[in-house]
């Protein structure tokens, strides 16, 4: 994030890094304590889903906090439109973690935008731990920054020739100030207050680099997505828990005396 | 539909969390 801060401990809670083999490579959000919400490019069908790491509870990059815990990556559903209409449209990914996250003052999940949200005056904010200059400096705290929404048209006109915005995007950005989105920062949220409850408007998707306020970053439109949101989060089945062993024993004890005492009157 | 989950009123589906609440006061 340029032109941003950092963020205090439990101001973003539903904030998650995704890490690929170790490092932070994107952001996402907590949507409920199975799923987690982020941008479908930072799981390219070339990685290893078994070398992507969950953190929730996060602040500092380099310390977990009393309140980070860690996940496996279970599940990631891909938006079936996603680079289909456009090199980077239907940009959204659910990822279904192997174990329930348990919720504290510092990690919560984050209201979907739906539908039929109106976001004339909204006040919105974006977070993440990506690039903090157009040089490559990377931050070890979460940053945060006030971005004015942009609307389509003028969105449009901004980026002119150079691409097309489609209707499942929302612009952001500050076309005076350097404040934007950069490198590191796709998949986290971009979200809103509405009557004291935080909804996420946005997924950081794309934008012509960070160095050209001109050029407004360029999110994935939470609200055209939601219902798919839901359906998948209703619809799939949660992670198949592995049995311990003693339960593993206890099961099989169980099915000898049940079949000794099947096979008992018999004798 | 046995793994189907209720969804609260807040519109979150952990049935004890709402969505979209912080415990600390912005500036």
């Amino acid at each position: 994030i340029l032109g941003g801060a950092d963020a205090l401990e439990r101001r973003w809670p539903w904030q998650v890094s995704v890490h690929y083999g170790g490092f932070h490579v994107c952001g996402g959000s907590i949507i409920d304590e199975y799923w987690v919400l982020s941008a479908a490019h930072c799981f390219n069908r070339d990685k290893n889903m078994e070398a992507f790491d969950i953190y929730v509870g996060l602040v500092d990059l380099r310390f977990a906090g009393n309140h980070t815990q860690w996940f496996e990556v279970n599940k990631v559903i891909v938006h079936p439109t996603y680079e289909v209409y456009h090199p980077v449209g239907g940009d959204v990914a659910l990822v279904q973690l192997k174990s329930r996250i348990v919720f504290s003052d510092s990690v919560l999940p984050v209201c979907i935008a739906s539908p039929d949200v109106n976001l004339h005056n909204a006040t919105c904010w974006s977070t993440g731990w990506g690039l903090v200059s157009p040089q490559g400096h990377v931050p070890n705290k979460l940053q945060e920054v006030q971005i004015p929404l942009i609307s389509l048209p003028l969105c449009r006109l901004l980026y002119g020739h150079l691409s097309y915005i489609m209707p499942d995007m929302l612009c952001a950005g500050d076309i005076r100030d350097m404040r934007t989105v950069c490198e590191g920062d796709s998949g986290g949220p971009l979200v809103c207050e509405f009557n004291h409850t935080w909804l996420q408007v946005g997924i950081v998707s794309w934008g012509r680099g960070c160095v050209y306020p001109m050029y407004p970053a360029v999110y994935a439109r939470v609200s055209y997505f939601s219902k798919w949101i839901r359906y998948h989060m209703e619809h799939t089945p949660p992670p198949s828990q592995p049995l311990p062993a003693l339960a593993r024993v206890l099961g099989v004890s169980v099915s000898v005396l049940a079949a000794l005492l099947a096979v008992l009157p018999m004798l | 539909m046995a793994h189907r989950r209720p969804r609260s009123q807040s519109g979150a589906w952990s049935p004890d969390v709402a969505c979209g609440h912080r415990y600390i006061q912005g500036k």
